[in-house]
């Protein structure tokens, strides 16, 4: 029912 | 070198309880400062970053910054073999591949001494942007604790709901559907308060196995802090007298 966003799709990688 | 004598090894234990079961490696980022470390899950789903400030130890020494690779599973091993009131110095040589734990009794002669391996991590680190949130809850952090455990045993999700009501807890489970309202106390200075601030309206629904993850926090702080913006990952922060850990998770968006 959900689709579960990565932190990835908000903070960008170092 | 590093040098960093704790008072307790409870606060290290406490710590490492509330990190372990979300990250297996990572590096302790030591400098000058204090003690750093950000780790990322294995799906990248959640992030933790503690910091323990130089000056809440009892003495600090940490001549240039040098990260330490390690096993939290294997430090968990050996901080079990502390007491919880154990006065325990971790010290590491520059270039070290060993970390050197020694517990002291604080009220003996016994001095027990631990070496660890260290390991090289390559850890993806994450540019977390300064965010205004819209919307901050402080709560008791007992009671979050309380009601992502309660939420957890009905559904895999929680939808977290701010208002001028107050902050409501949904879920919603094949068996059964569970909502749980915290109503903004009138005493703020009361430990058991729950205090909003609020810019706008936030609905987000997050994933319950890692919120009662964070929530083993509680025992480090009697207080957590949710802050909130729509679209964007919630932090749930607990501050504590030396230092802070911080979550970071990603929502769930619906299809």
């Amino acid at each position: 029912k959900f689709k579960q966003n990565k932190l990835t799709d908000f903070f960008r990688q170092k | 070198m590093l040098e960093a004598k704790l008072a307790e090894a409870g606060t290290l234990k406490k710590l490492l309880d509330a990190i372990k079961e979300l990250v297996t490696d990572a590096n302790f980022e030591c400098n000058e400062e204090g003690i750093n470390l950000q780790a990322m899950d294995n799906s990248h789903v959640a992030l933790v970053a503690v910091h323990l400030e130089a000056a809440g130890f009892k003495r600090y020494r940490c001549d240039r910054p040098m990260p330490l690779g390690v096993n939290l599973t294997s430090l968990t091993k050996v901080l079990k073999c502390a007491k919880d009131d154990d006065i325990t110095t971790l010290k590491a040589a520059d270039e070290a591949d060993v970390l050197n734990l020694v517990y002291e009794a604080k009220n003996s002669d016994r001095i027990a001494e631990y070496d660890m391996k260290l390991m090289d991590i390559d850890s993806d680190t994450l540019g977390i942007p300064d965010t205004e949130y819209d919307a901050r809850v402080t709560m008791p952090s007992a009671e979050f604790t309380r009601v992502v455990r309660d939420l957890s045993q009905l559904g895999e999700s929680v939808r977290i709901e701010v208002s001028k009501e107050g902050v409501r807890f949904a879920s919603e489970g094949e068996a059964a559907n569970g909502s749980v309202l915290m109503k903004q106390t009138d005493d703020d200075e009361d430990t058991q308060a729950i205090t909003i601030e609020m810019n706008q309206h936030v609905s987000l629904t997050f994933s319950l196995k890692y919120l009662v993850n964070f929530s083993k926090s509680a025992s480090l702080c009697p207080r957590v802090q949710l802050m909130m913006s729509n679209d964007v990952p919630l932090l749930v922060a607990y501050d504590f007298g030396q230092g802070y850990i911080r979550y970071y998770l990603a929502p769930k968006i619906g299809d």
